[in-house]
């Protein structure tokens, strides 16, 4: 059990080291509190942005804190695979730079998973695949399918 | 397996019939406040069984169906297309959850009446369920990062 | 103590319907489940948007709740003036339309009263009587004041 | 009466002296991620004596002095400009309040030493205080909509 645990562990450590490089300029790993008896002691969460400090999870700004998340929550795929992925509006704390890379990113990750991404900013919906456009007519939703270029007028 | 399209009826502020299709790589959703963009999440949740009224923004089943619907049902149905990945032969799965003004709740696979139980397990066998870490509710992003690190930890052992 | 509670409580009414039909093309109101008793009920608060049906706050969509607390909070100061507003990035689920009313509103309500707004959007920081920049120089943060036109080269 | 001037000192991620000037209306305030702005208003609530180091976004009061500056002290004074509304008679007042690096702590009114009580006292005889409901964090805006109807009630008594 123990032995299993590490294994998957580690796997998924690599993974988030990997995407959060992707996504940032920085360094992001998970620390076992006890790494002899890992189920004694919880798991650490740290992050380095530029050239920061390493801090805890818990201690980033707004901003820091979504992309750690989505990154730690992307490398779970490396023990335990998702089919899907459904996001609404991760990107509310972040800004134009990060926007853009995190657009970026789930560009690529989207050619081996399915993405679905709830959000405001254009240049994260640019990225996609595919552009859902939500509207209200006469007080009920509807949605339809936007090409990147009606973005603009859609406002 | 992906989600190749939502059917979704007088669910929420959604009236009437309104499809939404998707593809297997990044789906981006967009518009005003208030369009209709996160109701379409919960109704993907809706159909995968979900049953806590609270996670679906509401404070009453009831007030799942449309506000002009009140008389009718609604519905929501999720289309899974099978890439060969999934524990079952056809080419797609379509997962039905059915909430009826007088309170009634069914669940179809592939338009057969079945029940939640029965959803729910199929769906798991697959990794999926309502609540699922794949699944991130508006506002909810920060708080991954904010967890302790023994509920991380917790969060890992239930996962391998 | 109930016939203050009543007095105080239609001022707030009042200047929350006032506040939120500028910020929003619809109508909010507060309610008292117990009229004849107020203290043995609670406040309600329903908001109708555009030609929807009204709503109870707490089922509003995301940026839809923002607006409405906004607007609460601020009417707020009908019964108990406080001197200042501090507002950290509440325009974050915002879409481009509502985030521009809320940068007229606060600009104007910032005539009578000060406000601190932390925001990442320039359609909101450029109607502000004053910008202040903060960034990170070698690993320290630093605040400087910017004119709008700064706005666009800062990103 | 409004916020002029506020002087942070080794506090959290601002090392050395920075000094920010406001202006009576509306002030913006932006930057990048992890710049430091929600530092600003955790400054502030400092300043008026937030003594839960949990509302500062940190786990030990320690923390909250600058990396870098951990033999120095943590230094914030927040001045209030007086317009003839203040319960006081000079024409500004300078709230500062400062943690040393072996943990004491140090509350200054217009640089004379005095208690954390005599500073959160006269803050709230002018109605101001470090978790009043007109500082509104990151992510809590949605919260004040969700409150439910009998706690919001409870909200209005208490302020009038
Ligand atoms: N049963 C119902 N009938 C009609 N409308 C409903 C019903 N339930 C919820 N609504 C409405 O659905 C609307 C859309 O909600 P939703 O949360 O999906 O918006 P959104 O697009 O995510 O907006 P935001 O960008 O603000 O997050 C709300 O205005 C709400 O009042
Ligand atoms: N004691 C400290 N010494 C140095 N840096 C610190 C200290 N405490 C916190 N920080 C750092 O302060 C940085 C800025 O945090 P803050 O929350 O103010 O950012 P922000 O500008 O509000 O960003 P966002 O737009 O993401 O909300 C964080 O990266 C955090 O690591
Ligand atoms: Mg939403
Ligand atoms: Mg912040």
């Amino acid at each position: 059990k123990s032995q299993t645990f590490m294994k998957a562990f580690e796997m998924i450590d690599r993974s988030f080291r990997e995407i959060f490089s992707k996504l940032v300029d920085g360094a992001a790993w998970l620390e076992l509190e006890n790494p002899n008896d890992p189920f004694n002691g919880g798991v650490f969460m740290l992050a380095k942005f530029g050239d920061k400090k390493e801090r805890e999870a818990a201690s980033l700004s707004g901003g820091e804190k979504a992309i750690a998340s989505v990154a730690f929550l992307l490398a779970l795929q490396a023990a335990y695979k998702s089919h899907f992925y459904i996001f609404d509006e991760i990107d509310a704390n972040l800004d134009a730079e990060r926007s853009r890379r995190l657009g970026e990113f789930l560009n690529s990750w989207g050619k081996e998973n399915q993405i679905i991404l709830v959000s405001l900013k254009d240049t994260l919906i640019s990225k996609a695949d595919r552009i859902i456009g939500v509207y209200e007519r006469e007080g009920s939703s509807r949605a339809i399918e936007l090409r990147v270029e009606e973005l603009e007028r859609g406002k | 397996v992906y989600i190749s399209r939502i059917e979704i009826r007088n669910f929420k502020s959604f009236e009437g019939a309104v499809n939404v299709e998707l593809v297997k790589g990044f789906n981006a959703v967009t518009g005003r406040n208030g369009s209709g963009k996160s109701n379409i999440i919960d109704a993907i949740r809706f159909a995968f069984g979900e049953n806590s009224v609270k996670a679906l923004r509401e404070n009453r089943m009831q007030a799942l169906i449309n506000d002009r619907g009140r008389g009718r049902s609604a519905r929501v149905s999720v289309y899974l297309a099978n890439e060969g990945d999934a524990p079952f032969k056809e080419q797609q799965l379509v997962i039905t959850r059915e909430l009826l003004s007088n309170g009634e709740q069914r669940y179809y696979i592939n338009g057969r009446r079945t029940s939640r139980n029965n959803v729910v397990d199929l769906l798991y066998s697959m990794g999926i369920s309502s609540d699922g870490l794949n699944i991130v509710p508006q506002g909810a992003i920060g708080r991954i990062a904010e967890m302790n690190p023994s509920d991380r930890r917790e969060l890992l052992e239930d996962l391998i």
